[in-house]
């Protein structure tokens, strides 16, 4: 059989606040739908809560002792050791390789370059409208524009119109549509911003969670017996000109309750708007038929507090901070393969009516770790599983430090699918 | 066997107290990493000291540590690692 196309999706700072999670409250019906035809792992962990360690590390498949990234400062191929990444590994097996938006941390710790020509076949996209990000573009109450953590726009009114996991969607669409004539397979990476602040989205997704619906966390408080070195001081939000405003005391805060449910309303409104952006890339794969023939996996970087603790943010090992999502959907194993002509995957519009409840799709429980990701995309491809690595292995450019999680994708019923027997 | 399994997470800090770099600590100014081992049960954490020359984690040198049991505490509020020094770790604990 042809070999199979994979598209790894990759949503900044998304904790499992999803209605697949058993979420009551978020609206994620497209990613629902995709969980719905996936093996989804109900704990799965990052290695390190915080952005450039945990991308570099589940993308060389080494923990982040062997990557000794702890910060954001160094290159792993010039630093600790020319680890293979998972899209090189693919594109030394005869793979094109593409990166959208925020797969790699940008900067250092990707040589300033995504790990490219390492990892691509094609120089990464980053969308135009992502300098604005951290602009003054939150309308205020005194209605000034201000660089806000939370930040609902009119998009007609925010610069270039647009927004960057819009402008990721856009040009991801683009690229399946030539990627679907190539003679070879594609590994597309496709990495959303949101929901990683600021919480700047559509404003209309706010009306998903009315105020009066958001509750706070079960438990706002900072836990007696939880020692000083644990707790996250969550300095990053602080910096945002409303946080700012309220003149909250270092480290303990607390953030007043109403704004707390703001946060938190923003942070499922972000969550959303999310959704329907992959919603938009799913449906496209599969108006081109390419769902018959493609892996999709979506995941995230780290989880994120919401007050948890009296935290917000990541940078901490509590389970809110470190547990993700973790969804792989491989046609004919996980799904039988769509009939021609057949959707697995239509755009499901959040506004909607409440969907009607999703059919899960299949589950495990077991813990598995972020780690395992390259071990277990090589092997769903077909690709020889890299092998284990040595302790130490900075010396060794091609291993894996994460269990291969295959074992979890046999089967009995949909053995006879062609891909399954690939 | 599913209790036997193990996801690991870590999380370098610069200091045993709450300060302004302490999301975000810069390699030079690590001085403690927390190494988290968590089962299906439980989740075990100790903040050890930690050399950022040498890369070296030193197990011997606990500044704190966490322990949380997943059915009883599930979201982890009730740190319950004080009350078990003294007793035998279970073997997976032992780092």
């Amino acid at each position: 059989t042809d070999a199979l196309n994979v598209l790894l999706i990759i949503v900044d700072d998304l904790r499992p606040s999803l209605g697949c999670y058993g979420d009551k409250l978020v609206r994620s019906p497209n990613i629902d739908q995709l969980a719905s035809h996936s093996l989804l792992f109900q704990n799965a962990f990052a290695q390190q809560a915080v952005c450039a360690p945990s991308r570099v590390s589940f993308l060389t498949g080494r923990r982040p002792d062997t990557t000794r990234l702890y910060d954001f400062n160094s290159y792993w191929r010039a630093h600790a050791g020319n680890f293979s990444t998972i899209p090189q590994y693919f594109k030394q097996n005869g793979y094109v390789t593409v990166s959208v938006g925020k797969v790699f941390h940008p900067g250092i710790s990707s040589n300033h370059s995504d790990d490219s020509p390492y990892s691509w076949s094609l120089p990464p996209y980053h969308p135009s409208s992502e300098k604005y990000e951290n602009t003054k573009t939150c309308k205020g109450p005194d209605g000034e524009l201000h660089a806000n953590l939370l930040c609902p726009v009119d998009v007609a009114e925010v610069p270039e119109g647009t927004l960057p996991d819009k402008q990721s969607t856009e040009r991801a669409i683009q690229l399946l549509e030539k990627l679907r004539t190539s003679a070879v397979p594609f590994f597309l990476a496709v990495g959303y911003h949101k929901p990683h602040i600021p919480f700047r989205y559509p404003q209309e997704f706010q009306k998903l969670y009315p105020l009066e619906n958001v509750t706070l966390a079960p438990d706002p408080q900072v836990p007696a017996g939880l020692p000083p070195v644990a707790y996250n001081p969550w300095m990053d939000i602080r910096q945002r000109e409303d946080v700012q405003a309220l003149n909250l005391s270092v480290p303990y805060g607390p953030i007043p309750t109403d704004f707390q449910r703001k946060i938190r309303q923003s942070y499922f409104a972000s969550v959303s708007y999310v959704d329907t952006q992959v919603g938009r890339l799913l449906s496209a794969l599969d108006g081109l038929e390419l769902a018959r023939s493609t892996i999709v996996a979506l995941t995230s970087d780290h989880g994120w507090a919401l007050g948890e603790h009296g935290e917000w943010a990541k940078y901490s090992n509590f389970d809110v901070a470190t547990r993700v999502p973790l969804l792989v959907y491989v046609p004919g194993r996980t799904a039988p393969l769509p009939e021609a002509g057949g959707r697995l995957f239509p755009y499901i519009d959040p506004f909607a009516s409440a969907s009607e409840s999703m059919e899960p799709g299949r589950q495990a429980g077991d813990l598995v770790e972020l780690l395992s990701l390259f071990p277990t995309l090589a092997g769903l491809a077909g690709l020889r599983v890299p092998p284990r690595c040595p302790v130490p292995s900075f010396h060794v450019e091609l291993c894996r430090e994460g269990r291969n999680l295959l074992k979890y994708f046999q089967f009995g019923d949909l053995e006879e699918e062609p891909h399954a027997r690939g | 066997n599913p209790r036997e399994l193990v996801a690991y997470s870590q999380y370098p800090r610069p200091a045993d107290a709450p300060q302004w770099n302490s999301d975000k600590p810069s390699l030079k100014d690590i001085k403690v990493m927390g190494y988290s081992i968590r089962t299906v049960d439980y989740r075990y954490t100790v903040w050890v000291g930690f050399s950022p020359r040498e890369f070296l984690a030193n197990f011997s040198d606990v500044h704190a540590g966490e322990l949380y049991f997943v059915d009883s505490d599930p979201w982890q509020d009730h740190n319950v690692y004080n009350a078990s020094q003294g007793r035998a770790l279970p073997p997976p604990l032992m780092p």
